[in-house]
């Protein structure tokens, strides 16, 4: 159900921060970041099975390769922002 | 040092070459971010 999704959806979340946390010492202010991307997406995303497919892909080729430590990263932050919940909607000229 | 400074924005010549874009584009997005709050 959507309330054990959500549950191991945070917990994955947790498992990639606290992952990437420890390699990216070098600019902390990109996991804060992250967080902010997530705390902006919408609920019902965070929920889904789409976001756990991706935060599971992420969090394993992170593991795999951490050479592209930033790209998993982005990737994720890109995702998240394409579900926010204030999603910038473009600008439409009246006729 | 014929070459020195050659490349002087890339300062770590090792470095997965996908991996230093997209960590450029993240810390120029978290900077205007910054900015514009």
């Amino acid at each position: 159900n959507k309330a054990s999704m959500s549950a191991e959806n945070q917990k994955l979340f947790e498992e990639f921060v606290d992952y990437c946390s420890k390699l990216t010492a070098e600019h902390p202010e990109v996991i804060p970041f992250l967080q902010k991307c997530h705390s902006k997406a919408n609920a019902s995303y965070l929920s889904s099975v789409e976001f756990r497919n991706t935060l599971g892909r992420c969090l394993a080729r992170v593991q795999g390769k951490q050479t592209k430590l930033y790209v998993y990263i982005n990737e994720l932050c890109t995702v998240l922002k394409n579900h926010s919940e204030k999603k910038k909607v473009p600008l439409r000229t009246q006729p | 040092g014929a070459h020195a400074a050659e490349d002087e924005e890339e300062d770590d010549d090792d470095e997965d070459p996908e991996n230093r874009i997209a960590k450029k584009m993240l810390l120029q997005e978290i900077k205007a971010g910054l900015s514009s709050d």
